[in-house]
């Protein structure tokens, strides 16, 4: 027989770690792993910066790639030393690799 | 241009080992 005081017994527990959503994030399903909830951060793991240069890579037609000063000029709030601490990152990990020169970029998941 | 395609499979190398 157990007694069952099931009600504010431990003194209030109150955490804020509640919403244990995360409504759908679609588009890349495999990755999963790692998110750490930082609200700069995407599902993958990159920055907001990251993810912004990442998009535009991925979403640049042109075979060679699309360039940093493009780049700069679509992503007018970001520096060019800032876009290519960016891009040096993505290339390591392997996400974009350079084309013609190292100043022009495209992923490697478009192909 | 034979660079691209380098890259290209470097990177791929890259992508594969960081997420294995």
């Amino acid at each position: 027989s157990k007694p069952q005081d099931r009600m504010g017994g431990g003194g209030g527990v109150i955490s804020t770690m509640g919403s244990m959503s995360h409504p759908g994030m679609g588009s890349m399903g495999s990755m999963g792993g790692g998110y750490s909830g930082a609200s700069s951060m995407a599902a993958n793991g990159l920055s907001a910066n990251q993810n912004q240069v990442l998009c535009l890579i991925k979403s640049c037609p042109e075979p060679q790639g699309i360039s940093i000063q493009e780049l700069k000029q679509k992503l007018s709030g970001m520096s060019i030393s800032v876009i290519r601490q960016v891009v040096d990152f993505l290339s390591n990990e392997g996400h974009i690799f350079s084309t013609i020169d190292e100043d022009h970029f495209r992923s490697t998941d478009n192909d | 241009l034979d660079r691209i395609a380098k890259n290209k499979k470097l990177a791929l190398e890259r992508l594969a080992a960081n997420s294995a």
